[in-house]
């Protein structure tokens, strides 16, 4: 069991940094923010805490609780994409994750995801924002059918239109 | 593997028997608010054995298709007969996830709703047991427990900021 | 003590409906939605809770918990500016109440705030997105000075550009 | 009544003494993720008196501009000592708000963080108690208390759905 975690701790920890920094970098700042685990009691790893520390670009070491709304989504969405690097479940689903998100951080999440979907990974993104789902393969447009009081939906692909 | 596509049969805003999908290798779902974006999330984790406390809903019934006031009261009508232009609300519902593993081969992973309000599962329209049901996923890597593929609306920023505690369950249940 | 909460009551009570169909009526659905307050027992007002009620357009009468994000969020906002309308406080600051809306939503809060903006109800909207932020009179934008490692403002009068 | 302009020292992100408006009847605050917006309305809050909990902060030093980095550590230089390149993080910070009331009046709210950590509140710079402070705020209508102006980052869904006993001691904070 200690083994186990072990395994899964140390690989987290290995990925973390360099998908926190393919998230983070930008023009202004190539080499991205930090990222790292760290155990709070380390000699029984599993009956402690495993904390975690995300620093944009050029900002001082601080609590994750001083990140502000978007900071904070970009830190979640690398720990959830380092996690899936240890345990691969074949799709996910993310429920308007881009709400507190700038455009550029916006458009940052929408390179990644179409950069890592694939036959093994797949992704379902419901979002509000055009600089995301404009960047998806097909789209499931939902709309409330008022005559039937129900929600229908429709399917668009969109492949065919990206150039 | 991957999640071809979805069937569902008076599962919350959507009434009747529906199909949604395919699902392409990055799919987004878009549309106005109360269109019903974050049911078809509820669906697909009411289908993967979410409980329904997870899906905004005190209880299983709550998940089935009502095209009726709550108010206008159930217990008046008779079951079976429709006032004029009224019609019942139904009393079951089910979701189908169509899966299609590593070799191609589909697998239909199917939850309903029983007139008596509980969970019947079925694989490939065999009935099993909830465990039969949720091991067969674990095969496929989806660890329904542990949920780290499933991000609900307004979760995501608490992910970054969870305690260690539950950060370490987390690797726990994925280890 | 019971008096004044009943006043209190009685008027948010009286305005809260029109200001709701106010923020949800559109072409579709002139009329907009409905909403009111109830009261869980009625002899003693301010012993027991007051119950808060909003139907979306077409939509029956459901728990506000079935509601999803913008529905909630349209319901949220139309709650305030009725207990506003009972105690006027001169000012209201809001920050990203706008991450849940689709841009129609976005646009019935940019209307409704700009109408009824004045020199005795004034907004301060933080806000990412155009359609809510291009219809107020000025901006604040905030932007980090990275050489000194600090936010800094500048104000931008919109009055004069818009037509 | 209205708020014309804000001023402030050493508060979060914003360095040294800034001026921030002046404000107009709807005005919009706009900025990338990570600029200092939220500060911005931890300002306003902090200036009329929201304790630091609410402002993301666990204690009023978080309040304080904070350059340098955490983990180097402040005890090591002594106070006063400027080490090349490296000023001490500062030990006080302060917010004014300048508020004209319905007769044009200017009325300057102050309140600062002193170097043992702890509160000072002034109006048109002379020092006063919170209370005064807070009834003063009373008068132009400023229910601090009852917060019904105040929306801060992801709650606004939490008003909708806040329970009844809230919803009740809300509407008796205002009446
Ligand atoms: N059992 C049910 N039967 C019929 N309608 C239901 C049922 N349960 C919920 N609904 C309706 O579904 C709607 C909410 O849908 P949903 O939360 O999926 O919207 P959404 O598209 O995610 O919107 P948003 O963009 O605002 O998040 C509500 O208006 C609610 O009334
Ligand atoms: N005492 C302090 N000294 C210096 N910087 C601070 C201090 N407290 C917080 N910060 C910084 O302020 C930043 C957060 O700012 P803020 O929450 O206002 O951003 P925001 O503009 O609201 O962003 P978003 O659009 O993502 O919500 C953090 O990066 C944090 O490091
Ligand atoms: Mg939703
Ligand atoms: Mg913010």
């Amino acid at each position: 069991r200690c083994k186990r975690f072990r395994a899964a701790y140390d690989h987290i920890e290995k990925n973390i940094d360099q998908i926190y920094k393919d998230l983070t970098k930008s023009r202004s700042f190539p080499l991205g923010g930090t990222a790292y685990l760290s155990l709070e009691d380390n000699e029984e790893p599993y009956l402690d805490g495993v904390k975690y520390h995300a620093m944009p670009p050029m900002k001082r070491f601080r609590d994750m609780e001083q990140l502000s709304g978007g900071e904070k989504t970009m830190a979640a969405l690398a720990l959830l994409f380092a996690i899936h690097s240890f345990q691969p479940s074949p799709f996910f689903v993310l429920d308007e994750v881009d709400a507190a998100l700038d455009n550029t951080n916006v458009g940052k999440i929408a390179n990644y995801i179409r950069e890592h979907a694939s036959d093994t990974f797949q992704f379902i993104v419901i979002s509000l924002k055009s600089t995301l789902y404009e960047k998806a393969q097909a789209l499931v447009g939902i709309y409330r059918d008022q005559e039937v009081n129900s929600s229908k939906t429709l399917t668009l692909q969109l492949d065919k239109f990206q150039e | 593997g991957r999640l071809d596509r979805l069937e569902l049969e008076n599962f919350k805003s959507y009434k009747g028997h529906q199909t949604i999908g395919p699902f392409h290798n990055f799919t987004s779902v878009i549309g106005p608010n109360g269109a019903g974006k974050s049911n078809l999330m509820d669906a697909i984790s009411f289908v993967l054995g979410i409980k329904s406390a997870q899906l905004r809903s005190s209880q299983l019934k709550d998940l089935i298709y009502r095209g009726r006031a709550m108010q206008e009261d159930d217990e008046e009508i008779p079951d079976g007969m429709a006032i004029e232009g009224r019609t019942n609300n139904p009393k079951r519902a089910w979701v189908m996830a169509v899966y299609k593993d590593d070799n191609g081969n589909e697998i239909k992973f199917t939850r309903s709703i029983t007139t008596s309000g509980a969970s019947e599962y079925k694989i490939n329209n065999k009935v099993v047991t909830y465990a039969k049901y949720n091991s067969t996923l674990e095969q496929q890597n989806i660890l329904v427990k542990a949920r780290n593929f499933l991000v609900f609306q307004g979760d995501v920023e608490a992910i970054a900021s969870q305690s260690p505690k539950d950060l370490t369950r987390l690797i726990e249940q994925i280890s």
